[in-house]
């Protein structure tokens, strides 16, 4: 464990709960999209299956259990409880044109031809591209609440973050994980232009709007 | 168990 992967988990924490008590003290999941929810929760589903096979340390298995009970409540939050405020006519991106390749790709390239790697695999995998549907409504509302920039800010955040400890651990540990660093790599990229629009815009005290 | 491969990451 470096300072890397400490403040890259804690951000990553970070943002599901500014989310989840966004969701829940407005009531309302307006901007939200829950097909990049749901994603998430699918990803941490895939990828924490190990919590059931191996024990880790007591710091893993509980950041396992919060992140995958935050992303099942926000799931809930959306498509249950708060229905009614739920924006689907903005929330139109094709989940299958991720789902599909995605999977197609956790079969071809893994470290281990196994259903618990495969399923890993195809969570990190997921996981990079999991946040488009969310980028896409904000491009087609042109538009998104301060709160929902700063969600956006820490889940990108994260995996800037946890590219810089894969950079540490390469050199103090020899640690090399080919799939987790390009993913990540994607992951990151995908994150620029609204790293580049929240730091001109939100941080300089201005909502978060597009150009028609 | 054996080729089993150890995710210390979140």
């Amino acid at each position: 464990m470096n300072i890397f992967r400490l403040t890259g988990d804690l951000s990553h924490l970070a943002a599901i709960i500014i989310l989840l008590l966004k969701i829940w003290k407005s009531r309302s999941c307006a901007g939200i999209s829950g097909k990049s929810q749901v994603l998430f929760a699918l990803v941490f589903t895939t990828r924490y299956l190990d919590l059931l096979t191996s024990f880790i340390s007591l710091y893993n298995t509980t950041m396992k259990v919060i992140y995958i009970g935050c992303s099942y409540a926000t799931v809930y939050l959306i498509y249950m409880k708060l229905k009614a405020t739920y924006d689907g006519n903005h929330d139109t991106f094709r989940v299958e044109f991720l789902i599909v390749p995605v999977g197609g790709l956790a079969f071809l390239v893994n470290h281990d031809f196994s259903p618990l790697e495969i399923l890993w695999t195809f969570s990190i995998y997921l996981e990079s591209v999991a946040i488009l549907p969310q980028l896409f409504m904000i491009s087609k509302t042109g538009e998104a609440e301060t709160i929902t920039t700063h969600y956006l800010f820490f889940l990108g955040l994260y995996r800037a973050l946890y590219l810089i400890n894969w950079i540490w651990r390469f050199y103090f540990e020899g640690f090399f994980d080919m799939i987790a660093i390009v993913a990540g790599v994607v992951q990151t990229i995908l994150y620029c232009d609204f790293f580049y629009l929240y730091v001109t815009k939100v941080l300089k005290g201005k909502k978060l709007s597009l150009p028609a | 168990a054996e080729g089993e491969v150890l995710h210390d990451e979140l």
